[in-house]
């Protein structure tokens, strides 16, 4: 089943991981 | 399937562990460039796009956050065992964008550019409303505070006669009135503290030795000055040459990443 990327089809897997921004290792300021 | 043609560039996901090896060679290169102030780390990958390079290898156009650490770019202590500036000290952070080439293996930057940024006095307050803030490092107060503090690190030496290289950070205490801390970079000299009458007459080193100062300043209310200050001698450093990446002709290089032909300037030292 296509679907368009970022969007979670309907019934499918739970939400699409976006792949950036990545993890912050200490703090956001 | 996107709409349109195909782009150019792969995005891996940016917390990739052969976006993170790119990453933190760009993080590398800027602390082994920077002429002042303190080392950076990694902090966060905002984006990343991977250009295939004609004949061979791949482009990094990559683009992180960093944190300043509480270590001078002088120090050789690695990055691993520098602390990070806690956000009540006044964080500083970096925004860099880079292009690191990738062929046999061999990671290399290309192109960096950096531009860093304090925390907002509103959010230093909001974690910690008495902390101090950064300083103007002109501002008289800190340049007499620096001298006063140098002198007293001289004067209590039984060696070299250390000369000042940069005032690196500044904050005044917001309780006690006139109290400065003050943070500076030194340099060893060739002569000894104890002896010397005339600074002008005192030479670095050849082979250069640097050292770190840390002091707080205090004007006493009846009049009257206190000092404490603790200076740290770093191992006198090999000056080790950077092998030059091979740096592409900008204009080609763009050509073949269907870039716009951005003259990149030649890696030059970060100020």
């Amino acid at each position: 089943k296509g679907v368009l990327p970022g969007i979670p089809a309907a019934g499918g897997p739970g939400p699409v991981i976006r792949p950036c921004p990545g993890r912050i290792r200490y703090f956001k300021i | 399937v996107p709409h349109g043609p195909m782009p150019g560039y792969r995005e891996p996901a940016c917390d990739d562990p052969e976006t993170e090896q790119a990453a933190l060679v760009a993080v590398d290169y800027i602390n082994k460039r920077l002429l002042r102030g303190y080392k950076h780390t990694l902090n966060q990958i905002d984006s990343i796009r991977v250009w295939p390079r004609q004949p061979t290898g791949e482009v990094y156009e990559v683009e992180i956050d960093t944190l300043e650490t509480t270590c001078h770019v002088r120090d050789p202590t690695p990055l691993a065992n520098c602390s990070v500036r806690q956000m009540k000290e006044h964080a500083v952070e970096g925004d860099c964008d880079f292009h690191v080439l990738k062929q046999d293996g061999q990671l290399s930057v290309l192109s960096a550019k950096c531009d860093s940024s304090p925390d907002s006095a509103e959010d230093v307050h909001r974690v910690c409303p008495n902390c101090p803030l950064l300083a103007p490092l002109n501002d008289s107060r800190v340049v007499h505070a620096v001298e006063v503090a140098l002198a007293a690190s001289n004067a209590q030496s039984n060696g070299s006669y250390l000369q000042l290289v940069e005032i690196s950070r500044a904050q005044f205490a917001p309780l006690q009135a006139a109290a400065v801390y003050v943070e500076f970079a030194v340099a060893a000299t060739d002569c000894v503290a104890k002896d010397v009458t005339d600074p002008a007459t005192c030479n670095l080193l050849a082979e250069k030795q640097y050292g770190f100062c840390r002091g707080t300043f205090i004007e006493k209310v009846g009049g009257g000055e206190d000092v404490t200050v603790t200076c740290t001698l770093f191992p006198t450093q090999p000056v080790i040459l950077q092998p030059q990446p091979e740096a592409p002709t900008p204009v080609a290089e763009a050509d073949a990443l269907g870039l716009e032909p951005v003259v990149q300037p030649e890696p030059e030292p970060l100020e």
